[in-house]
């Protein structure tokens, strides 16, 4: 148990790495486990820099910049441990353009491995979409769904690696 | 294996039958302010078999059936039926396709079918499990619980850990 | 006492009902004591009726009409009792494009007599601007202020009214 | 009334001395993430009394100050200053401007400043209130905290009236 445990921390912790510096191009974050020789009661924290600045903790995180983390350790998880869909509803709400674009950058390296259901107001999401999902309410107070092919591009999913 | 389709009735603001076909790969779903959209995200996860009713933004768990609209009656029940793709048997069923269904009436009656045949929210459980799907995978993200997972307790996310473990 | 608190109720309700109509259009807010008699002691607690939907409790509204509601609440307290300025923190995050619309027209009428400071990422609400406060962040972990003077509009801030 | 302008050094992410000019009217804020922006937000409230650190999304009071970037080390204090039109004499002093001035040191000594003379908060608030200006009259909204007044109970709502009248 502890050895599988272990291994799954080493390698989200590996994971969370690289995602944190795609997010961050010149931060550097890791997950630290609170008491190491007692991993399966420990508690998990982030340790994480951000490029100009000192501070590691959490709550002084910016609202975009918490985020970030935020879905830095998920792709962590996602990907150590990946699952055939995944549902994220307005995510990006508090993103500023360059992080959004950094974002949309590590959807799309996902997406061709994995299922994606993204919900969003945002344009720029919009263009990643192989489908576009549009919903409207109906003026009797019932929701609509409306469909629309937005890329003929052959998905070749290939399996999960 | 992907999810291929989600059909809903009666189900929060969808009151008449609507089928929404995913692609795999990224699937954006757009559409003004209080169109039925986190309720879609709702669905996914109520029947994937959530049973807390706050999970779902409601106070009891009759509340997800369609309550009425100003031209319309309330739903009496909700059905929610998730199609998944299974061409590489990652669901342990010798199955090309699987249907999960989850349905509730007003009158209490309530349960869960697997390829249309009744069958018990463990063993719907267990097989999700097996394929990674499901709630405790923090797989669905639902509108405003992104930071939740910053604000939990560092013991608590050592669970994510160990979930994924 | 009582009397002074009902009638900061009635106008902060009239208000309300006022301001509701404009965030939903064709649609009825008011505000509702929950013990008429007892009013010191009473909740309060918001009707609302969207057009289209016959729900009444808060919980079940999405995540951009919470948005419109608590602000239609907000400026309908503000109007009752002026404030030299407010300052809002990214309060639209949450609204679709329409909805945004009608926010930018309330803080217009608010801007003509009261002074805003709102922070945003939205380009629509930087066009409604009298003034741009940009904010960087210098290379050392510093944060530094730049202004432009966006519009020359000259601003007669009528008294409040 | 209006906030003619806002001077912070050492506060949270301004080190340097910055002055920000305000104009009457619509004032956007705009800026990259962990840029400052909502650090402005939380230096009104503060030098306009906050005593809570949680609501200036610190841990301790002392966390306001500048805690050092990579290239420079951390300051020993903070100080904040806002500059307020009082042409309509809305703050009941004869004077054209008001300077509201807050000052925290690491060694744990810190005041208030009514244009360039110590006051105590208590002075403060009072003249403060009279102009509605502050923390009880919800002016002031800070990131992520707009829906937290339908999350209030009711018996809370009704204090927002009674703030009001
Ligand atoms: N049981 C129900 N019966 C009928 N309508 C319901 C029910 N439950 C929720 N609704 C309606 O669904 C709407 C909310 O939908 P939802 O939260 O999916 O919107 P959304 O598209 O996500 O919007 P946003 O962009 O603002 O987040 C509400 O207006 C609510 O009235
Ligand atoms: N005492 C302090 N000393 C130095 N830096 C600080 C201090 N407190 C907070 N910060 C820094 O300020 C940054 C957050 O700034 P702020 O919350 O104002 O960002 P923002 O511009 O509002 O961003 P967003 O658009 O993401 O909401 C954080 O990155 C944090 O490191
Ligand atoms: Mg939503
Ligand atoms: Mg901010």
């Amino acid at each position: 148990m502890k050895e599988v445990f272990l291994s799954a921390y080493r390698d989200i912790d590996n994971n969370f790495r690289e995602t944190f510096e795609l997010l961050f191009p010149g931060g550097r974050g890791s997950l630290v486990l609170t008491d190491q020789d007692n991993p399966l009661e420990a508690g998990l924290e982030f340790d994480i820099s951000i490029p100009g600045k000192t501070l590691r903790r959490l709550p002084l995180l910016s609202g975009g910049e918490r985020s970030l983390v935020a879905l830095g350790f998920l792709f962590a998880v996602f990907r150590s441990r990946p699952s055939p869909f995944y549902v994220l509803d307005e995510v990006e709400a508090a993103l500023d353009d360059l992080n959004l674009s950094r974002l949309l950058v590590l959807l799309e390296s996902f997406g061709s491995h994995a299922q994606l259901i993204v919900i969003s107001h945002q344009k720029r999401t919009m263009e990643i979409a192989n489908r576009l999902i549009g919903v409207s309410m109906a003026e009797s107070g019932s929701s609509k769904v409306v469909i629309e092919n937005l890329k003929a591009r052959q998905l070749t999913l290939s399996s999960q690696d | 294996m992907y999810l291929k389709s989600l059909s809903l009735r009666g189900f929060k603001s969808f009151a008449d039958s609507s089928t929404i076909e995913f692609a795999p790969g990224i699937n954006v779903v757009v559409g003004p302010n209080g169109s039925g959209k986190s309720n879609i995200v709702d669905a996914i996860s109520w029947v994937l078999g959530t049973q807390t009713p706050k999970a779902l933004r409601s106070a009891k768990m009759e509340d997800v059936i369609f309550a009425g609209g100003q031209s319309r009656g309330a739903a009496k029940s909700s059905k929610v039926t998730i199609v998944l793709d299974n061409a590489e048997r990652r669901l342990s069923l010798e199955l090309a396709e699987v249907a999960i269904t989850r349905h509730l009436s007003r009158s209490g009656e309530s349960g869960y079918e697997l390829n249309g045949r009744d069958c018990r929210l463990i063993d719907l459980s267990e097989l999700l499990l097996d394929a990674s799907i499901g709630r405790g995978q923090h797989t669905i993200i639902s509108q405003g619980n992104l930071d939740v997972i910053l604000d939990a307790k560092a013991s608590d996310r050592r669970l994510t850990i160990e979930d994924a473990s």
